[in-house]
C-alpha cells in the first residue's frame, strides 16, 4: 500500500 | 507459531467500547465517525492519514473492530513519539486479517 493512500477511501486526504 | 498480535485483550477491550460508543453500523464505522476522535489526538493530519492507510487493511474507507483497534494503537503510539510506520508491522495484523 502507498503512504499517501486515496482520498476516496481516507477521510484524511 | 503463530504470531501473537501485538494488541493486548485489555488494551482491545479499551477500543472496543470506544468503538461501541461511535454507533457501528453492521459492525463497521465509516471515516467520517472515526475522523473526528483521531483528529482529537491533535495529531497532524498527514499523521492521522497514514494511521488511516495502515489501519484500513481492506481499504474500503471503513473500520471494523479489529481495524478501529490497529488505529488508536497506532495513534496512542504516535503520542508517545513512536514514529507511525511507513507499513503495518506483522504483529500489528489482527489475526482476522492474515
Amino acid at each position: 500500500q502507498f503512504p499517501t493512500g486515496s482520498s476516496s477511501t481516507n477521510p484524511f486526504l | 507459531p503463530e504470531l501473537p498480535w501485538a494488541i493486548k485483550s485489555e488494551e482491545k477491550a479499551k477500543y472496543d467500547s470506544i468503538f461501541d460508543s461511535l454507533n457501528p453500523v453492521s459492525g463497521l464505522l465509516s471515516g467520517e465517525k472515526v475522523k473526528p476522535v483521531l483528529l482529537n489526538s491533535k495529531l497532524p493530519v498527514d499523521i492521522l492519514g497514514r494511521v488511516w492507510e495502515l489501519s484500513d487493511i481492506d481499504h474500503d474507507g471503513m473500520l471494523d473492530r479489529d481495524e478501529f483497534a490497529v488505529a488508536m494503537f497506532l495513534v496512542y503510539c504516535a503520542l508517545e513519539k513512536e514514529p507511525v510506520p511507513m507499513s503495518l508491522p506483522p504483529a500489528l495484523v489482527p489475526p482476522s486479517k492474515r
